[in-house]
């Protein structure tokens, strides 16, 4: 039985695994990252499978700073300044995110703020 | 977000995770959902970090992101990170490394760091109790002993009020959501009452990762921010994860 008014606080639920029905969303995909390989070779195969959904994403995020600054400075800012810190971020963090950036062809800026928007979130 | 780490009558840590992200960042009302996490779900990927042809560690992961919110050293710690909000936020941090203060880590990449080189439950505790951070976080840790789980709860430099596993006192299990421990929770996204609710009713008796599944997907700790689910198993090395849905009426948080 289902609580109709906020926070929807319902009984416990039993039963529920294995995951089915219409709280379950899907599986998850497994991939291997090769730690021996070059950080800018490493997620290659991942990237390429995904690269779509990252592109998709990481416009999601673009909307959102064109929501927030119409004039699209934030986004300018974004793909030209962010760049800039790239080698003060850690190795090989650093290098891990150009190979997913060549990998993916999302502006390397981007896949920084993706990267780092833990700390940008908090703003 | 909702972690947690419970222990089985026979000393077998389960550690577990919802991950909620994507509040007010624009909401879809067509489908009723986040944009955030509608477009996060396709990027979540189960990753088998290896070196030398064996396996580092495991991590659900975002594509495209290289640090690490969900992990399990197998037979060693598991590792989760729920978000923590201050007012001595991750802006003050980022305003540091510009202007070229840069002796904190950045919360994912530390977290990296952990799962890739700690060599126990204790090291990685140290590191993450201790490392000074760009911004807050709550670190959700599980060890493969009894008794070894803790939530530490970060500022940018201390750590404050570490809380532990204490089976003799009746604790068999830690769980965090986005509230420190020592406070109650904002009324209105109060996940961790529903969630100690059936955790208690659930009894350390019964304690599986079926049943913590259960818990999981128990609204509000299940809502409309829930992108995956993660339940791991230290000792069998094990971790599995599922998309989420949270179907209406359902909490947008």
């Amino acid at each position: 039985s289902l609580q109709y008014v906020p926070p929807y606080t319902e009984d416990c639920r039993t039963g529920m695994y294995p995951p089915s029905g219409p709280t379950f969303g899907g599986a998850v995909t497994w991939y291997t990252v090769n730690l021996d390989l070059p950080p800018s070779k490493r997620w290659t195969e991942l990237i390429t499978d995904k690269k779509n959904d990252l592109i998709i994403m990481v416009q999601a995020i673009k909307d959102l700073a064109d929501a927030l600054v119409p004039s699209g400075r934030l986004e300018e800012l974004i793909d030209q300044a962010l760049p800039l810190m790239i080698d003060t971020l850690p190795y090989p963090f650093n290098e891990e995110m150009k190979g997913i950036a060549t990998a993916s062809g999302v502006p390397l800026g981007e896949v920084i703020l993706f990267n780092i928007f833990y700390e940008v979130f908090t703003v | 977000c909702t972690s947690l780490v419970a222990e089985d009558p026979e000393g077998n840590l389960i550690h577990a995770r919802n991950l909620d992200f994507g509040l007010f960042l624009g909401w879809d009302k067509k489908n009723h959902s986040w944009v955030i996490p509608d477009k996060l779900k396709p990027l979540v990927v189960n990753v088998d970090f290896r070196r030398n042809n064996s396996t580092v560690f495991k991590s659900t992961n975002f594509a495209g992101y290289v640090g690490m919110l969900t992990g399990m050293q197998p037979n060693s710690f598991t590792l989760t990170m729920n978000e923590r909000f201050s007012l001595d936020g991750g802006y003050i941090g980022i305003l540091e490394w510009i202007l070229g203060k840069r002796d904190g880590m950045w919360m994912s990449f530390l977290t990296r760091s952990v799962l890739e080189n700690a060599t126990s439950y204790a090291q990685a505790q140290k590191l993450l109790s201790d490392t000074k951070l760009l911004a807050p976080a709550y670190f959700i840790l599980g060890g493969n002993q009894t008794g070894e789980a803790s939530i530490i709860t970060r500022s940018r430099t201390h750590n404050l009020n570490p809380l532990e596993l204490d089976i003799k006192q009746g604790r068999w299990y830690v769980l965090e959501t986005n509230y420190d421990h020592w406070k109650t929770p904002l009324f209105l996204d109060d996940r961790r009452t529903p969630a100690m609710k059936c955790m208690n009713q659930t009894t350390q008796a019964n304690i599986s990762v079926q049943t913590v599944y259960d818990v999981l997907s128990t609204k509000p700790v299940l809502n409309k921010l829930t992108t995956y689910t993660t339940l791991m198993q230290v000792s069998k090395g094990k971790l599995e994860s599922f998309i989420r849905v949270c179907p209406n009426p359902c909490m947008p948080w």
